[in-house]
C-alpha cells in the first residue's frame, strides 16, 4: 500500500489523476499501484524512437490526444488497401477498439486532453485490418508490414473465446511470424505482444488459441486493481505476465482514448492489458535498442513477480521462478525492466530439440489417465540443438477423442514441477480431437531440460458417452527451446534493486586471499621456503618467513606470506618490498589511488580519461568487454553500444538509421551505405531510401503516387486524388476491368480487352442464353445491374437488347 | 459476420507461391483469370490473387476453371483463403 509519493508527476491531462495504475496519489484511500511505470519515467524512459502499431479496426489519427505521436509509416489500411486507417465510422461504434487500445500505449502527455499513454513519447500507427474479412492473408500482410521500422505489434484479438473453438494462425501467418523474428528490428526480431483470452465466462483456455500460444508472442493477461481475477480472464499456461485491467464494478477502470475525439472509461479485458505492455516495451527499448525479440521475453520473466494477485496455483519452478496459469510470471514492473534492460546482455542463441516416444496406441479411457514419458539428455550429442536452460516448451500432440472438452492434459517436468496444458472445457462437444496441435508452456522456464518429461492426459467424462468409443493418443511430439549455455552473466542484475554493481572490498580480498596459517609458537629449524629473506623463518612456508626475497603480502591481522609477484588487485611498492591493494575495483594498477589504475576487474572498465575503474562510461564511450575499457565510439555517434560503430544516439547534423550514424542528406538524396555519401534519389523522389524509382518516400513535385513508386500521370487502370494522411497526390486505381476512369466507383470511361463500358462500368462481354424479356424486366424492375454481384451476369445482354 | 456458423467460409482470394518474381506470377494469374495483388507483406515468392468470377463467401471450394492453379507446375502452393472468426478483446 502506498504513502504519499513525494516524486509524484503532475500531468495537466483531464484524466491523469484517475490514472490509478500508473500512480498513487490518493490521500483518501488505500491504493496499490506497482507496475511502477512513473518510476520507469523518472529515470528518462518514455519511449522515444520507439515504434509501436496496433493491430486492429483502425486508429484515429487525428484524436487530439494522438495526432502528436502518430506515425503514418507504422500504419497502413489491410481492409482498405490504402494507407489511412481511419476506423469507418458507423451508428453502432463498432470501431472503437483500436483506437482505444493505441492511447494507452502513446497517448501524449501534458496537452490538456484526456490521459498519458504509457509511452507517451513513443511513436504510434494502427494497422486497420479487423474492419472487413479476416483471412490467413490479411493477418500475414499485417505482421510483414515494415518490419525493420515498426518495433512492436500489439494484438488485441484472436479467435473466438467461445470456450469450444481450437484456432490459430495459418501458414502464412506463421511464415509472417517466423519472417519477423528472423529479420525484423534488422536482426533483432519483431516484438509481437498478444492479449491472452478473454473467455473466462465461457471456461475457455488459451491453450487453444495458436496465436497466444506462439513462442513468438508474448501472451498477456490481466488482474484487476485489488489483484482479483478478472470474470474474463481464461488460464492457461502460454500466459508469459499481466497488467491491471478494468474488473468488477467497485473496481477501478483504466482511461484511453476513443473515437470521435473522446475519453473513456469503458475499455476492459485483456485488450487493455496488451498495449500496455507494449509501451512497458518501449521503455525498455528505448533503454536498450539492441534487446532481442527472446531478450524481451526473458526480461518480462526475470521481472514480473506476483505480488498482490491472487490465484491458488502459484508455484515456484525448479528455477525459482513464481508462476501460475492465470498470471504468468506476474504483475509486470516497468522501472525493473529498463534497469534491467539498460545492462543487459544478449541471451545466447536459441537452440531446439525434439523427440518422440516411439509410437504405439494408446487409448485413454472415459474416467481414466494415461501417461507417455520420455527420457532426454536435451540433445547434449548435437552442439547445435543442445538445450540444458529451457525457455518455452511445446508439445505438439495427436489425440482423437469423441467429446474433446473432456480431456485434460498436463506435463511433468524431470523437477518434477507440473504445468496445465489444457484444462476442461464445458461447451466443447468437439469430436475432431487435437490434429497436431501444439500447445505450450513458459512454466518450465530457467529449468535444466535433461531428464523425464510425463505427459498426462485426464479423460473425465462431463456428459453421458458411449465407452466403446475411446479416446487415443496416436503420436506426441516433445519440443524443447532454450539454450545450451547459461542466459545470465554472473554481473547481470539478477533484481531491479541489485542494479549498481558492487563489489564489497571485504568479501573480495577475503576469496582472493585466504591465509589462514596458525603461528607456530615453537622454534623451527628446518628449511625455509625459496622466498624467505636472510633473516630466516619459523616454519616450512611462505607465511613462515621473517622476512622476504622480493616481496610482502598482506599483514599481521591477514597473515603475512612472502611472494615473488604480487597477485592480481596489488601492486609492487619497490620502496617497502610490499604488494600493496590497488584502488577499489582495480585488477592491475601503479598506485593506490583511483587514478592509478591499469586494468579493473570483471564488471568494471577502465576509463583512460583519469585512469579509474567505473561501471558505466562516460559520453562518447562504450564499455568494451574484450579489454573491459572504455573505448571512443565513433566520431558521428554520441553514445553507443559495445562497439564503437553501433550507435543509439547522433552527434549533430546527423541522424540515427538503425545503428549507424548518417549524414543527414538533404531532399533529394539519400545516404549511401556503401559509398557513405549523399546520393541523388531518383527523379520522381523528393526524399527516398534508395535510388530506384520503387524507393520513394515521397514523390516530388507534380508527381503522384502510384502503388509503391512515383509517376508524372497515372498508368492506364489508375485515377488521380487526393488521400486522406499523404502529403501528395495519390493514382488509386480503378474498378476492376476498368483502364480508364475518372475517379472511385463507377466512373469507367474505357474498359479492357474482353469488356465493354455499360453505365460506366466494365461487363464482361459474354452474352445470356436465357435473358428473354421477363428475365430482363426481372433485372431492370430490381435494379439489379446496379449491385456489383450480379453486373456480370446478363445485364449487359438485356441492356443490350433494350 | 460469418453466415454459415462453424463451417468454413470460402472467399475468392488465393495465397500463392510462385518463384521467379512478380513478372513470372502476374503471368501465372492471367492464366487462370486471377488478378496479382502483390506480395503478401514479406513474405518473399507469396503472392495475393484475386479472383473477380468467383462469388466474394461461399460455403464450399467452388471447382472451376480456376482451379487448375493448384495443379500449374511453376506454382509451388496455392491456397483458397477462408474467413477466420475474430473477436476483439
Amino acid at each position: 500500500h502506498a504513502q504519499i509519493d513525494p516524486s509524484f508527476i503532475h500531468f495537466n491531462d483531464p484524466k491523469w489523476f484517475n490514472m490509478w495504475y500508473i500512480h498513487c496519489n490518493d490521500k483518501s484511500s488505500h491504493c496499490r499501484s506497482e507496475m511502477n511505470i512513473q518510476a520507469a519515467w523518472q529515470r528518462g524512459y518514455t519511449g522515444k524512437n520507439v515504434v509501436v502499431t496496433i493491430l486492429d479496426d483502425g486508429i484515429e489519427r487525428n484524436h487530439p490526444d494522438l495526432a502528436q505521436n502518430y506515425d503514418h509509416l507504422a500504419s497502413y489500411d489491410v481492409n482498405g488497401n490504402d494507407h489511412d486507417p481511419t476506423p469507418r465510422y458507423d451508428s453502432r461504434n463498432e470501431n472503437i477498439h483500436g483506437t482505444r487500445c493505441a492511447g494507452e500505449v502513446a497517448a501524449v502527455a501534458n496537452n490538456s486532453h484526456c490521459m498519458v499513454g504509457i509511452a507517451y513519447n513513443a511513436h504510434i500507427g494502427g494497422i486497420r485490418m479487423l474492419d472487413g474479412d479476416v483471412t490467413d492473408i490479411v493477418e500475414a500482410k499485417s505482421l510483414g508490414i515494415r518490419p525493420d521500422y515498426i518495433d512492436i505489434y500489439s494484438a488485441s484479438w484472436g479467435p473466438k473465446d467461445d470456450g469450444k473453438t481450437v484456432d490459430g494462425p495459418g501458414p502464412l501467418t506463421k511464415q509472417a511470424f517466423e519472417r519477423g523474428i528472423k529479420k525484423g528490428r534488422k536482426g533483432l526480431g519483431s516484438i509481437f505482444v498478444w492479449a491472452s483470452g478473454n473467455g473466462g465466462r465461457q471456461g475457455d483456455h488459451c491453450s487453444c488459441d495458436g496465436y497466444t500460444s506462439s513462442i513468438y508472442t508474448i501472451s498477456i493477461s490481466s488482474t484487476t486493481e485489488n489483484g482479483n481475477r478478472p470474470w474474463y480472464l481464461e488460464a492457461c499456461s502460454s500466459i508469459l505476465a499481466t497488467t491491471y485491467s478494468s474488473g468488477d464494478f467497485n473496481e477501478r477502470k483504466i482511461v484511453t482514448t476513443d473515437i470521435r475525439q473522446r475519453c473513456t472509461d469503458g475499455h476492459t479485458g485483456t485488450s487493455v492489458s496488451a498495449p500496455i505492455v507494449a509501451g512497458i516495451i518501449a521503455l525498455a527499448l528505448e533503454a536498450n535498442f539492441l534487446l532481442t525479440w527472446r531478450d524481451v521475453q526473458h526480461l518480462l520473466v526475470r521481472t514480473s513477480r506476483p505480488v498482490h494477485l491472487k490465484a491458488d496455483d502459484w508455484r515456484t519452478n525448479a528455477a525459482g521462478h513464481r508462476v501460475s496459469h492465470l498470471y504468468g510470471f506476474g504483475l509486470v514492473d516497468a522501472e525493473a525492466m529498463v534497469l534491467e534492460a539498460e545492462k543487459w546482455r544478449t541471451v545466447p542463441s536459441q537452440h531446439t530439440c525434439s523427440q518422440m516416444p516411439e509410437r504405439r496406441i494408446r487409448y485413454i479411457h472415459a474416467g481414466q489417465s494415461v501417461n507417455s514419458s520420455i527420457t532426454t539428455s536435451g540433445c547434449s550429442e548435437e552442439p547445435e540443438q543442445h538445450v540444458d536452460h529451457l525457455e518455452h516448451v511445446v508439445v505438439k500432440v495427436l489425440v482423437v477423442h469423441p467429446r474433446r472438452g473432456d480431456l485434460e492434459i498436463n506435463l511433468i517436468s524431470p523437477s518434477g514441477m507440473k504445468s496445465q496444458l489444457l484444462a476442461k472445457r464445458l461447451f466443447d462437444s468437439s469430436n475432431e480431437g487435437f490434429r497436431n496441435w501444439e500447445f505450450m508452456t513458459v512454466h518450465f522456464w530457467g529449468e535444466k531440460a535433461e531428464g523425464t518429461w510425463t505427459l498426462e492426459i485426464i479423460d473425465s467424462p462431463s456428459k453421458l458417452r458411449n465407452p466403446e468409443v475411446l479416446g487415443n493418443l496416436k503420436e506426441w511430439t516433445l519440443i524443447l527451446h532454450g539454450t545450451s549455455q547459461n542466459p545470465y552473466q554472473p554481473y547481470s542484475g539478477q533484481h531491479s534493486s541489485s542494479r549498481m554493481l558492487e563489489i564489497p572490498a571485504s568479501q573480495e580480498f577475503q576469496e582472493e586471499q585466504q591465509l589462514e596459517a596458525e603461528e607456530e609458537q615453537d622454534e623451527y629449524n628446518g628449511s625455509c621456503h625459496s622466498e624467505c629473506g636472510d633473516q630466516g623463518c619459523d616454519g616450512p612456508d611462505a607465511e613462515h618467513c621473517l622476512n622476504c626475497v622480493h616481496f610482502s603480502l598482506g599483514s599481521l591481522k591477514s597473515d603475512r606470506s612472502c611472494v615473488s609477484h604480487c597477485p592480481l588487485g596489488h601492486y609492487e611498492d619497490m620502496v617497502s618490498r610490499r604488494c600493496r591493494r590497488c584502488y577499489k575495483g582495480c585488477e592491475r594498477c601503479v598506485g593506490q589511488s583511483a587514478g592509478d589504475c591499469v586494468s579493473c576487474r570483471r564488471g568494471l572498465y577502465l576509463n583512460r580519461l583519469n585512469s579509474s575503474c567505473t561501471d558505466t562510461c562516460p559520453p562518447g564511450y562504450f564499455a568494451d568487454e574484450n579489454q573491459r575499457q572504455c573505448l571512443k565510439c565513433h566520431d558521428t555517434c554520441m553514445r553507443c553500444l559495445r562497439y564503437a560503430d553501433r550507435c543509439t544516439a547522433c552527434r549533430e547534423r546527423y541522424s540515427l538509421a538503425g545503428m549507424t550514424c548518417v549524414p543527414q542528406c538533404t531532399d533529394g538524396t539519400f545516404f549511401h551505405l556503401e559509398e557513405m555519401t549523399c546520393s541523388p534519389c531518383h527523379s520522381s523522389c523528393r526524399t527516398c531510401t534508395g535510388p530506384g524509382k520503387e524507393e520513394c518516400i515521397q514523390c516530388a513535385e507534380d508527381y503522384l503516387q502510384q502503388e509503391w513508386g512515383c509517376v508524372q500521370t497515372c498508368t492506364p487502370g489508375f485515377y488521380s486524388g487526393e488521400s486522406a494522411g499523404v502529403p501528395h497526390k495519390m493514382c488509386h486505381r480503378c474498378e476492376e476491368n476498368c483502364l480508364s476512369c475518372s475517379g472511385p466507383g463507377t466512373t469507367c470511361t474505357k474498359c479492357k480487352e474482353g469488356y465493354s463500358l455499360v453505365s460506366r462500368t466494365c461487363i464482361v462481354n459474354a452474352s445470356c442464353n436465357n435473358a428473354d424479356e421477363v428475365f430482363c424486366e426481372m433485372v431492370k424492375s430490381n435494379r439489379l445491374c446496379e449491385k456489383k454481384l450480379y453486373r456480370q451476369f446478363c445485364c449487359r445482354t438485356c441492356l443490350m437488347n433494350g | 459476420s460469418v453466415a454459415f456458423g462453424h463451417r468454413d467460409v470460402y472467399t475468392n482470394h488465393w495465397a500463392v507461391r510462385i518463384t521467379g518474381g512478380q513478372e513470372q506470377a502476374d503471368k501465372i494469374s492471367a492464366k487462370y483469370g486471377y488478378m496479382n495483388l502483390g506480395q503478401i507483406g514479406s513474405l518473399e515468392d507469396h503472392y495475393h490473387f484475386h479472383h473477380s468470377r468467383i462469388v466474394r463467401r461461399a460455403a464450399y471450394a467452388l471447382k472451376g476453371p480456376h482451379s487448375f492453379i493448384h495443379m500449374d507446375p511453376e506454382v509451388d502452393w496455392a491456397q483458397q483463403q477462408v474467413v477466420k472468426p475474430r473477436v476483439k478483446r
